[in-house]
């Protein structure tokens, strides 16, 4: 992880997934 | 046209006509359609009101309506462009619109950097990713000293910072982005191209004429 930008590992975030959103 | 001004209108708060949503996104009228069978289910799992609330949204994301997230929140609240607490059918749609695969780069740029600016400061602070940082690590349960995570701050900041005023700009975030195009890979919503196939059900409940579509 340190070789990351802190927005790659901040992109990960599940809240950030609204593709889940679609799921039912 | 707002739906009480149409006889032909579902009675719902804020359902805007399907055929000026369309012609303000990049949605077919069918897809609007398809969305608004989405949105009904969210918007009805807490209160049958016709908005989607803070509670809903974060139930719709991660299936456990418990569940505080910072990022969810930011969504949220950018969806929430009336502020008022609650977001509506048009809400939905003209902001879902910016993850089309079809909408222009340069929105989806936009919409990122307010994602970030957690405090609507015009700038990405190295405090408010900090923040950020943290809560992923909360999130996510992944383990990082703190030394580790001013490193990863020191490294982020030494690239995107460019003139080294201790904040990321907008136009620092555009070069930033288009350096690293990964970054925007959750701007763009795939299921959002297949939306009417997802939500079929939307055909049954169609108010506008085939020949309008």
């Amino acid at each position: 992880p340190v070789l990351m930008n802190a927005f790659e590992l901040i992109s990960t975030s599940q809240g950030l997934n609204l593709g889940t959103l679609f799921e039912k | 046209m707002g739906c009480f001004q149409s006889a032909q209108r579902r009675q719902c708060p804020g359902h805007e006509d399907p055929l000026l949503l369309s012609s303000q996104t990049a949605f077919t009228v069918s897809e609007v359609e398809a969305l608004f069978e989405l949105f009904k289910s969210i918007s009805s799992s807490v209160i049958d009101d016709g908005l989607i609330n803070k509670e809903e949204f974060q139930l719709a994301l991660f299936k456990n309506r418990k569940k505080e997230n910072l990022f969810a929140n930011r969504i949220f609240d950018l969806f929430d462009v009336k502020q008022k607490g609650v977001i509506d059918f048009g809400d939905f749609v003209r902001a879902l619109n910016v993850f089309h695969p079809n909408s222009p780069h340069e929105d989806k740029v936009d919409f990122s950097f307010k994602l970030y600016d957690l405090d609507n400061t015009g700038f990405i602070e190295r405090l408010e990713v900090k923040q950020m940082l943290i809560a992923l690590l909360c999130e996510s349960e992944m383990k990082l000293s703190d030394e580790t995570v001013e490193t990863i701050l020191d490294k982020t900041f030494l690239d995107a910072d460019v003139n080294r005023d201790g904040k990321i700009d907008k136009e620092e975030w555009q070069n930033f982005v288009s350096r690293n195009p990964s970054l925007m890979k959750i701007m763009t919503l795939p299921y959002l191209r297949d939306i009417t196939t997802t939500f079929p059900s939307f055909v049954f409940n169609s108010e506008v004429d085939e020949i309008a579509t």
